[in-house]
């Protein structure tokens, strides 16, 4: 299947997600 | 904290693969062994999102703010960051040296890289570990086939690429076998 793949921008915007606290 | 198996939340953008995070420290005075070494790791959580991924991170101490001699280390969930384990045994480990106060940054360059898919080396990737020690911190990663020169090689540029150190920063390639043999890196 297809990796998931994310970029460190990606990931650093996702920090600031209500869902990541 | 969730310990076994972990799911992700509706809405939470789902990793690749689970992790889970240890931590180790040394007790002063403390013989080393592979004993003692399992007894010393205690899992921290597990996680499959990158929203479970923050959460956790942020109510971990940095590394860099860590005392005496500790360890982070983020794997798989399933494999045991201990040579010994199945999916290590076979293996080895790129070892960077950093001067002190480059491990936090450092260590969230390669763990985002990890997570991410970064490497690009199919199941290769086991975890990453941390290293906080008095002189200089040490970070690593670990992979399942120490003799898969392809792999190694890339898993080598990748780690450059993402820690972004100057390009004589020395990396050193070591086999679990070897380590198991001279007991060096406790």
């Amino acid at each position: 299947g297809t990796r998931i793949i994310y970029e460190r921008n990606k990931l650093m915007q996702m920090r600031n997600s209500p869902l990541a606290r | 904290v969730q310990r076994g198996p972990v799911k992700p939340s509706p809405g939470e953008h789902r990793l690749q693969y689970a992790y889970s995070l240890w931590f180790s420290r040394r007790t002063p005075g403390n013989k080393t062994s592979s004993t003692n070494y399992e007894q010393n790791i205690k899992l921290v959580g597990s996680f499959c999102s990158v929203e479970q991924f923050w959460a956790l991170y942020s109510h971990c101490v940095r590394p860099c703010d860590l005392s005496g001699h500790s360890d982070f280390h983020l794997f798989k969930e399933g494999i045991k960051p201990m040579w010994e384990h199945d999916a290590n045994k076979g293996g080895g480990k790129w070892i960077v040296r950093l001067k002190k106060g480059l491990a936090s940054r450092c260590w969230e360059n390669l763990i985002l890289a990890m997570l991410g898919e970064q490497f690009m080396v199919g199941e290769e990737i086991c975890g990453a570990v941390v290293s906080i020690r008095f002189q200089e911190d040490i970070i690593s990663i670990w992979n399942k086939t120490a003799n898969d020169q392809a792999t190694t090689n890339r898993i080598r540029d990748t780690l450059r690429r993402v820690l972004n150190l100057p390009p004589n920063t020395i990396m050193e390639y070591k086999t679990h076998n070897d380590s198991l043999k001279d007991n060096s890196s406790f």
